[in-house]
């Protein structure tokens, strides 16, 4: 099983979008996935436009709003075919604030330690991490062992991924299997010399790593509003296109 | 003294573009500014291409990398004439640690207790927000007394403005004093039809605080890698003549 953190401490450069489409494309070709939202925002199942009683929270903790036990199965929503989703909310500050209590051990490693499926059941963990850095996000990097970074090719996003380098450098001493796979352009626009010199200095740096940009198309940003993937909302958009590939060039790593 | 935090738990939407504009616009009328940045990507000072040795977690724990003292003095960096900078930055990690294992009425209120200036020695502190919640997030409306609220024209913004209603309401309980004042609109496109739905819905909702937008315009995305103000790199974009805008009605409020 793949587990795949969408991760960048930067704000707003697709880390949800890419997540939710990367989910439902690999779904959509027959693979069994399991969609984690771990950002406060809680915006995962907006996109997908469904409304999970309950989520990430009671997963771990196995309690509802009154304190009445929940089985984890009842916090796992199906979404779509072949896609599952713990969705994530403002019960997450919650989570944070009693993780920060635990013993330093605990506090890391609680979430991968709670996500262990059945043997074959699922083919693909996504995690949809939050912007910024807490004790969440040092949790799905203990959990994870591939992380995706979305880079938006505009504004000083190179500086940010330089900061981003410092904490992933700081997990991988403890989960020493995490590899930064890939690293995906993101809203490319044709019209700004700043998109195609952010794109040139990302290839320099990543060679190998790096993905076919996704273009800045504005049926990316319609489709959450009509709780759609950009597949179920604009099957021809460039948007659904770009990730398109980005879903082939990772299946096919899969496969070697 | 006017305290203005620039929040919104959403990522990417204009929040430091917004707090370095404004508070660099602000110093230039003359008025004396604090800016504060509590963001552990630590992203003001490069705005401002500044490298200050100490910031705001040396000014709260008064103590440098090998354990020196440090007084609250040296962590203040002027960056320009009437503009002073506490700068964020990782460390700011080990703070938001420390924070989380006091009592509860110390956790929330560390912040403002800290920043008492001399009597009449400031106009303006302005706080750049990282995006997210946390215990930061906190101090902040703890210690501000106004908001200001960006929120970008595209996506499912007004999804999270009302996520973070839900974080200021809580707040408020603890701040009487807050006051969500303004809410800006920012990188209006008129070329999509989404960016005009979002703002007529946002002064549907909100009337006096809404603000004129933010266009989207890429000299805003290319002056941080100069390491300049808008005002400094192109004086005659349409950024700054909109943040020009901003400023002057932020300025006659506080004459009334
Ligand atoms: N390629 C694209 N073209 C145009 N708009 C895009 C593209 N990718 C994302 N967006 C829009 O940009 C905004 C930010 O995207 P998104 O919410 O996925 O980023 P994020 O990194 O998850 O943000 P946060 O840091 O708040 O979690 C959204 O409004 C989204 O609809
Ligand atoms: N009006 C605008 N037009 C074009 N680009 C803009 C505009 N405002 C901000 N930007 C760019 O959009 C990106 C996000 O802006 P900024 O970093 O200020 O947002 P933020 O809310 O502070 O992000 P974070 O949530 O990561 O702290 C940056 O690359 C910035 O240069
Ligand atoms: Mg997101
Ligand atoms: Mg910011």
């Amino acid at each position: 099983m793949r587990k795949i953190a969408v991760a960048m401490a930067k704000g707003g450069v697709g880390k949800t979008t890419t997540a939710v489409n990367l989910a439902h494309g690999l779904a959509s070709h027959g693979y069994r996935v399991l969609l984690v939202d771990c950002d406060t925002q809680g915006q995962v199942s907006k996109f997908l436009g469904v409304k999970p009683r309950f989520g990430l929270y009671e997963f771990i903790t196995e309690r509802g709003d009154n304190g009445e036990h929940i089985s984890k199965n009842e916090a796992i929503h199906q979404s779509r075919q072949n896609l599952w989703l713990l969705s994530g909310g403002i019960r997450l500050v919650e989570l944070k604030n009693w993780l920060g209590e635990q013993p330093r051990d605990v506090r890391q490693t609680l979430l991968g330690n709670e996500l262990v499926p059945k043997k074959g059941s699922l083919d693909y963990q996504i995690f949809d991490c939050a912007p910024g850095w807490d004790v969440l996000s040092v949790n799905i990097l203990m959990a994870a062992n591939e992380v995706l970074c979305p880079v938006a090719l505009q504004g000083p996003s190179l500086e940010g991924l330089k900061t981003f380098f410092r904490y992933l450098q700081s997990a991988q001493k403890l989960n020493p299997d995490l590899r930064l796979k890939y690293v995906l352009p993101t809203m490319f626009d044709r019209r700004t010399r700043q998109s195609y010199e952010i794109l040139r200095q990302l290839q320099k740096y990543f060679g190998r790593q790096i993905c076919d940009p996704i273009h800045f198309n504005v049926r990316l940003s319609e489709a959450p509003a009509h709780g759609q993937t950009i597949f179920e909302y604009r099957r021809h958009a460039t948007g659904a296109h770009d990730y398109d590939k980005l879903i082939r060039r990772i299946i096919n790593d899969g496969i070697q």
